[in-house]
């Protein structure tokens, strides 16, 4: 029996919708690098019929980059996307779904991201910080600075870095480097791994035991280095307690 | 019996003079266009 046409749908339609929220929801959950992405607009979909109440579901996406680390627990609805003067990094993604007696499944994903073009930043804030290669030499050791900085002043756990996630460098009217970068605790106090940090072993995959730093390091015109460095904890919700101290846990 | 769906009906009523139908695709951009 041929499969039943299927009505076209729109790109703002509600089925439409809740296919791509189910996308999203699938790329972030299976990224284990770099920032959650949110949806910023549905380009194309195709509907193909594929027997009775079945069908496949071709979708075109536009994402925009978070401020939240894929590995913060924080819930996408309540991440910030990053605006366009921060250098705003955007994601294009081909998503196959499977929509079976209503239910949605995610196929298959493929993605590609890519920054605003520097220029159009410029342009719109000519003093703005801009991107840089995170393996800009600046940014290795701002990274580097900043991370033994927290640990030679925190009383917790040593941490070791996982990934940079992001960098900006300004070269006027200040040098300013601007870094973010995810971290893991270690079984050391920071005051044990000075005596032996090579016997500091990360601690087991739990969600407790990673963090998030950012760090400004500034060259010019007077050197200072600044850095903020949250676990994200586990986190028992209670009534007096406001949401946003229950995600983040300071460990500075 | 074989019967002409609404939509096909629908689709013979004239819109009125500079009516334009809505795109289907591409949807609303939700934060700015990059």
């Amino acid at each position: 029996v041929p499969a039943a046409p299927v009505a076209p749908l729109g790109c703002d339609d509600p089925e439409s919708e809740a296919a791509a929220q189910a996308a999203v929801n699938y790329i972030n959950g299976h990224s284990h690098h770099g920032y959650k992405f949110t949806l910023n607009r549905i380009k194309n979909i195709r509907v193909i019929p594929q027997g009775p109440n079945s069908y496949i579901i071709f979708l075109e996406v536009d994402l925009l980059e978070t401020t939240c680390h894929v590995l913060s627990p924080t819930p996408l609805e309540n991440c910030t996307v990053r605006s366009f003067t921060e250098h705003a990094v955007e994601g294009d993604c081909d998503i196959k779904l499977q929509k079976l007696d209503g239910k949605l499944t995610v196929i298959a994903t493929k993605c590609h991201s890519h920054a605003d073009s520097s220029e159009d930043v410029a342009q719109l804030c000519p003093d703005c910080p801009l991107l840089a290669s995170l393996n800009n030499t600046e940014v290795t050791t701002a990274v580097t600075a900043a991370l033994s900085a927290h640990n030679s002043k925190t009383a917790d756990a040593y941490l070791q870095l996982l990934e940079i996630g992001r960098a900006k460098i300004q070269y006027g009217p200040a040098h300013i480097v601007y870094v973010e970068f995810a971290v893991a605790a270690t079984n050391c106090s920071a005051e044990a791994a000075k005596d032996n940090v090579e016997a500091c072993q990360l601690l087991p995959d739990d969600q407790s035991n990673f963090g998030f730093c950012t760090a400004t390091m500034v060259i010019r015109p007077k050197e200072d280095l600044k850095v903020d460095c949250q676990l994200y904890g586990h986190q028992v919700p209670t009534p007096d307690t406001p949401f946003l101290s229950r995600v983040f846990q300071p460990t500075t | 019996p074989v019967a002409k769906r609404a939509v096909a009906q629908l689709d013979k009523v004239p819109h009125p003079v500079g009516f334009v139908s809505p795109p289907l695709c591409p949807g609303k951009v939700r934060h700015f266009k990059i």
